[in-house]
């Protein structure tokens, strides 16, 4: 399973959580308006968070995060 | 197996709660207007429970969290 | 396996029953209205009773509980 | 593998039975209007028998129980 | 797998027969007009036989069992 | 896979035929006008024979067998 | 993997041809006007003959074997 | 995985190419017209190749062999 | 997953490269007008080159080689 | 899984982020226009960037990458 | 998973670039026009790059290579 991020604006942030018992962030990766990430679920990462406008696509469908 | 949770509110909530014989609140992330988050259920994680104004995308389709 | 419930009004108990020979209550989960559990079924769990008025979410489709 | 059962009278009974050489009931759920229950085939369960007026819904489509 | 049957009059049997080199009935469920039994193949069962008037669901579609 | 017969006349006939370098009939089920039997392939049975009108339920599609 | 044969006249026959480094005849059932075989391909089948006029259903659709 | 080949002439041939380092001929079978073969790929089987006109069913679609 | 090459003119060839660290042509396979092939992608074989005109059916659809 | 990347200008990189508890860039590559890379996730990449305007196909559908 | 590449012009390249921690060219092969490749992602291959005019189908659907 991967995800799809577009960023729609400059610093748009990605973050990866830990799998396990305990939920941090382990990494962050910065995003500039136009570029586009492709990103899993692994074995380190079962839960990500993202932060500004973006298009992410998803298997349950396409969204887009920010306030408008 | 992963959902989709957008805040349409600041302070939404996102609860996992423990896999096994116990049922309890392991991780809390609060949300703001517009962030996005994308979990999978976990050998840690076998139920979630949200608060506050959210759309939530499933296999199942997609509704709202909140009162109206 | 997982399934999708959302109180339509405060009171709302989603019942976990154990899996095995025996089949008792687990875990007793309270919604107020609004509320969103996502929940699996699990090694724990292979039965789940849900009273009160809920939108409920499966892989069958979707239904209300509750008397209407 | 699960269904889902919602009781639309009082008194409707959910039996579980057992799975191997004997078929005998190993648990009976008593339904109350509007309940719902959703309930898989397990190492213990591979057969069930609903009674009384419920509706049903199955990977094989939906059915309504009891004498109309 | 599993299938559905729906007795339409009283009287109606649902027989298992044994897998193996040896096909033998193993056990005879009766039901009740309105009725529902939901029953999976298993390592007991590789055969069924439904006798008088009954719904049936199955992965190939519906029938009805019995003389018309 | 299972497939579903069900007889559409007295003395129609199912039977099972052996798996492995010998075919021979290992069990014939003699079926009344109106009874249904539902059967899987198994280890034993790996090939079928159907004698009489009976209408049969397949994943390829239903046909009918007798002379017409 | 099983395919349906539905002879169309008598002295239809369905050849059963040997799985491995050679390709022999292991079996040859005859079907008379009606009759049906479902067949699986097998550790000792991996290939099947048939002379005559019959309906065939497979995974890929229907046809009919003989020369019209 | 297997495919069907069906004669529209005498004289088809249905060749079985070797799995392995060596690509060689390992069976051959003549058909007749109206004459069908179901064959699968298998362990000593991993190319085939037909001559003649025969209608050949696969999971890509049907098509003709032969040169009109 | 296996592959269709018909060939639409005399001296198509269908050429095997081997899987591996060197990627080198093992078998090549001539094939006069009319001729079909069946072939699989094997331990031997992770990649294929068609030369001349052919039509190919393959689980992305179909095309045709060649220079028109 | 894998993904299309077509660069429709010069100077697109695809970058490839390690898998495990470092997310590191451990692989760039650059992309003349009309110049198509098909990649996959694999043990060593569990993310990808791609930055300048290029086209990419994946299974939740098509985007493009750059700033319009 | 394999991918097929058709050439519309001569000096079409297929590179195949190494799977793990180094991402290196392993084998080009140079197509000229109307020859159609086949091929599948391997232990030894886990991305490619396309060069020249070509016709590229995938599972993602079907592009064109090049400066058109
Ligand atoms: N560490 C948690 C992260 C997580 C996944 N899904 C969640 C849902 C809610 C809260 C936290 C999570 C886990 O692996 O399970
Ligand atoms: N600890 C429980 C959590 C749970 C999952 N599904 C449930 C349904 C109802 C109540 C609790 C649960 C379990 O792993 O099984
Ligand atoms: N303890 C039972 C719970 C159960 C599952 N499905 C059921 C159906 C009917 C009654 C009980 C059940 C079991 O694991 O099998
Ligand atoms: N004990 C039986 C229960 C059962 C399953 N399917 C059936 C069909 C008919 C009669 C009984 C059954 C078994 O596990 O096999
Ligand atoms: N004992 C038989 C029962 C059976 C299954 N499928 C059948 C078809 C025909 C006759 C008997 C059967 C077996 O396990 O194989
Ligand atoms: N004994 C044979 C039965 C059989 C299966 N499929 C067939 C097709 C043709 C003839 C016989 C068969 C086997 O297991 O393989
Ligand atoms: N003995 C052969 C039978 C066979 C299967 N598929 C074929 C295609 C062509 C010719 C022979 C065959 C084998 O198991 O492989
Ligand atoms: N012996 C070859 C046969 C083959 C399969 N697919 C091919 C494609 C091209 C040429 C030969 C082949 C192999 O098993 O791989
Ligand atoms: N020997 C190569 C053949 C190959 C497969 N796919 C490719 C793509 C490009 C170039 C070569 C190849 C391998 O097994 O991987
Ligand atoms: N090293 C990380 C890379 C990664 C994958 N998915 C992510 C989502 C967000 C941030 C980083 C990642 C991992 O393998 O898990
Ligand atoms: N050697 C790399 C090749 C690769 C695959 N997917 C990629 C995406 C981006 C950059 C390089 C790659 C690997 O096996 O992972």
């Amino acid at each position: 399973d991967y995800i799809i991020v577009k960023a729609l604006e400059d610093g748009v942030t990605l973050i990866g959580l830990t799998r396990g018992k305990e939920t941090k962030f382990h990494h962050t990766e910065k995003l500039d308006q136009g570029e586009v990430m492709l990103v899993q679920f692994t074995k380190t990462t079962s839960a990500m968070k993202i932060r500004g406008r973006a298009e992410i696509l998803t298997k349950h469908g396409a969204l887009t995060s920010g306030k408008e």
